[in-house]
């Protein structure tokens, strides 16, 4: 599996929709304080079925939603797609993907009423349905596959129990 | 599953004793369960001696020093169970010049396995990058991303914007 | 003392106002008690707004954003109560060049109330300091401080090890 | 008042007995990852009477004792002591102290056992004394003056209660 695009409309400080080709490798992302990096690490997070706001750092989900600037309105709904290459016949099927070919676009909607919609290839689902497909794959939500900004330590800074959670989901 | 999660705890372990070592030159590291008898509910506690330094625990040890110790111990999970990308976010922030080199140099051994999404303000990872996107707010309060042609000797040209659709 | 906690706030309020502005060149900032009406008990929020944003809650602030708010505020109180002296350690980890430099021109208008400790791995932060001192760990575990002779346009030439006594 | 020399033995990373002075203006300090920088700091946090262990990033207070490298033996106890210049005769009278020139040593010893003793110019005295000392000059425990590494967002991510403390000290 790999990352392929990332498009986002209405996320955070995105109003206008803005794609991100990933290649293999390394990409990095680079830009002045508060121009928007840790918001595009926070709309992979949330696309993924990030369930808690304070790890988008707001108060509740809304929160993710554009909330305008000096010249523009606040928006009602914000919308991040994720294509995914190389994904395993298990996955898809288990998510009851059609299999004509191996990538997948994975899409969450929310409005300011804070309910998420999901989609998988432009049709509705449930979340599970998302967990579902990237199960057992090292994509799962509470993952170490997203260090957020000044997190890396948490790892070792976490209570005993708590550092149990990332090595159940290796296992 | 206890065996299941006994088998990558152990593997786990042997990664990040041998990866610590190998980032910091020298020293110890090491993993265990706080209650051994009971496996499935136990926590898990974290070890890491620099090399010379005798550490009664790793709330101790500096904020490079604690980096590079999650750093290996990230690493070590990835050994076990790679997930198919990464995403750092100025993970390189409390690093100095000399870590920083260990760090790519880890992060390079990886690339086989994972894409790794690196956000960074720091000259020498950005170096590294096989492509770079800039984030720009030429607008207040608006993101617009850029994306640059790069090649890895770092001569950059500014691409038109990343395609606004 | 509840006057007195009244008159701090508000002039504590009134600094971090303009603090803010200057340092963000615009947007705007304020400080409010929770609950008007115990002034001796109620808590403090804080609102910030970078120029053009409309922010929900300063929890959305990005990590540099967020280190020069905590500055703008750390310095507004210092206008009412200079400390004779403070210590920041890496404060500049995860700022960009625009920030650092901002963040050393306020620095500087308060030399005249206090002594500066700064610790830092940036070059731009260091060519700042009136003396450097450099720390050492040449016997691993053991820390030695060498003082570096030090004109503020950066020629150093390096002393003598600072007396080990 | 204006912070003038520190001197450290058997705190922390410094074994042997190590001299820093302090000139007004811009004191920096650079070196590697863990070399013993912001040991210096919590040096100074130290001698000023820090009572919590967790603000020195130890489990107890005796892990501010040089615990010994592979090549050198633990020490028995630590010992810090802070000269400042300029006091206010006011500050001096309450604390007891001889008026006859401005400046001041505050020392600080602690032993295995985790109980400390204070000393102001070398003459035994006790916590409260040195408070006593600082106290309403900016440099009082609580007080803002020593902002530790990765927590200068403390101050705006803290509850709105415990704000105030700041507030409070400043007032
Ligand atoms: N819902 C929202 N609507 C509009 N703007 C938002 C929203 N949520 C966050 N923002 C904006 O995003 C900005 C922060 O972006 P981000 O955290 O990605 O910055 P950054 O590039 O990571 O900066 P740094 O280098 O300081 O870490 C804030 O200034 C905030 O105004
Ligand atoms: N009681 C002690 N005895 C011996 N060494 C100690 C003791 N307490 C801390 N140390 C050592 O001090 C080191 C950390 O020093 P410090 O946190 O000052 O580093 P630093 O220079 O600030 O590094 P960074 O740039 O990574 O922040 C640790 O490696 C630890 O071994
Ligand atoms: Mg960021
Ligand atoms: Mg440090």
């Amino acid at each position: 599996m790999h990352l392929k695009n990332l498009t986002a409309y209405g996320f955070k400080s995105f109003p206008d929709k803005t794609a991100l080709n990933f290649l293999p490798g390394i990409t990095a992302i680079v830009g002045p304080n508060g121009c928007g990096k840790s918001n595009v690490a926070d709309a992979i997070r949330w696309v993924l079925g990030e369930q808690s706001a304070k790890a988008l750092r707001g108060g509740e989900m809304a929160d993710v939603i554009f909330n305008g600037t000096d010249r523009r309105p606040p928006m009602g709904l914000a919308e991040v797609s994720l294509t995914i290459g190389g994904v395993d016949e298990n996955c898809l099927r288990a998510a009851g993907v059609d299999l004509t070919f191996d990538e997948v676009t994975v899409t969450r909607r929310v409005c300011r009423d804070g309910s998420s919609e999901y989609f998988i290839n432009k049709t509705p689902c449930r979340l599970k349905d998302i967990q579902q497909l990237f199960m057992g794959t090292g994509m799962g939500r509470a993952s170490y596959s997203i260090m957020a900004q000044g997190n890396i330590t948490q790892l070792l800074s976490s209570k005993p129990e708590d550092r149990r959670l990332v090595f159940e989901e290796a296992a | 599953t206890k065996e299941l999660f006994t088998t990558t705890f152990q593997q786990i372990r042997e990664n990040f004793r041998s990866l610590f070592a190998e980032i910091f030159g020298g020293g110890s590291a090491d993993l265990y369960l706080v209650d051994e008898g009971d496996v499935l509910e136990s926590g898990i506690e974290i070890v890491a001696r620099p090399p010379g330094k005798q550490l009664r625990s790793i709330s101790l040890l500096s904020g490079g020093e604690q980096t590079m110790t999650a750093v290996a111990l990230l690493f070590a999970i990835y050994q076990v169970k790679p997930s198919p990308f990464c995403v750092l976010d100025e993970l390189d922030a409390p690093l100095d010049e000399s870590n920083i080199n260990r760090f790519i140099r880890i992060l390079q051994r990886f690339l086989a396995h994972s894409q790794f999404i690196v956000i960074t303000h720091n000259k020498r990872t950005i170096a590294m990058a096989d492509v770079l996107y800039g984030v720009t707010m030429q607008e207040q309060g608006v993101s617009k991303i850029v994306s640059v042609k790069f090649h890895k000797t770092g001569d950059a040209t500014a691409d038109q914007p990343a395609r606004p659709l």
